[in-house]
């Protein structure tokens, strides 16, 4: 969904 | 992955590295905020939780185990090791977690994108690690003598988050992501806190001297 930005990062 | 994020990510590892020399080689953790860094444990250990759940890539998971081990391997180096944990600096190491863990977690239970389990937990994660190096500056400041190491760690660990900002700025103009508030702001905040030392830092270096923190 989109209200969540992928948490990609560290 | 863009530049920033990849420099953000190779100056957070280096200073992880510089700080394990230190231990393994020199046998020393003096200037070293044990505080500071039990305070990462926490940070990783709840950021992370989604290891064993989401996969985004190789690398991130490499990294995160990196993170989570090398983390859990310094603080045990710190409290255990017979002769690591006689040069801490206990008595002036004094700062109390709970006076940074307690207001962090009660603010991502109030501010989070969602109220869930881990959504709470990783919003946690980034109040606490903006606050994380202050049990450090505390230390270095009460310190005389702070080795080029401790000095050179530090500022590793604060140029990290600097390019993190630069790369959420580029990935929302060029890679046009959406606003993302509660790690900007914690970022900035984080990055902010280092202002100082990286003043007194720089300073040092270009006149060739000895680091030292005003009390």
């Amino acid at each position: 969904e989109c209200f969540y930005e992928p948490k990609d990062e560290l | 992955m863009n530049a920033f994020r990849l420099a953000g990510d190779m100056t957070h590892l280096l200073s992880i590295i510089l700080l394990l020399h230190k231990i393994r080689a020199m046998k020393s953790c003096a200037g070293i905020s044990l505080r500071t860094q039990e305070l990462y444990v926490i940070v990783f250990v709840t950021r992370y939780v989604d290891l064993s759940m989401k996969y985004y890539s190789f690398y991130n998971s490499i990294m995160k185990i990196v993170f989570l081990g090398t983390s859990i391997s310094i603080v045990w180096y710190m409290r255990y090791h017979k002769v690591v944990k006689q040069t801490y600096n206990k008595d002036v190491d004094t700062f109390r977690h709970i006076f940074l863990i307690l207001p962090c977690f009660v603010l991502a239970l109030l501010i989070n994108r969602a109220f869930t389990v881990i959504e709470v937990l990783w919003t946690f994660s980034l109040y606490l690690e903006a606050v994380a190096i202050l049990p450090q500056l505390v230390l270095l400041q009460r310190s005389r003598n702070i080795d080029n190491l401790t000095g050179n760690y530090v500022f590793l660990l604060g140029a990290y988050r600097a390019f993190y900002l630069l790369n959420w700025i580029y990935r929302f103009f060029i890679e046009n992501h959406q606003v993302r508030w509660i790690p900007w702001l914690s970022g900035l905040l984080q990055t902010a806190i280092y202002a100082d030392f990286f003043y007194y830092y720089i300073k040092s270096w270009k006149n060739r001297e000895k680091l030292k923190l005003p009390a």
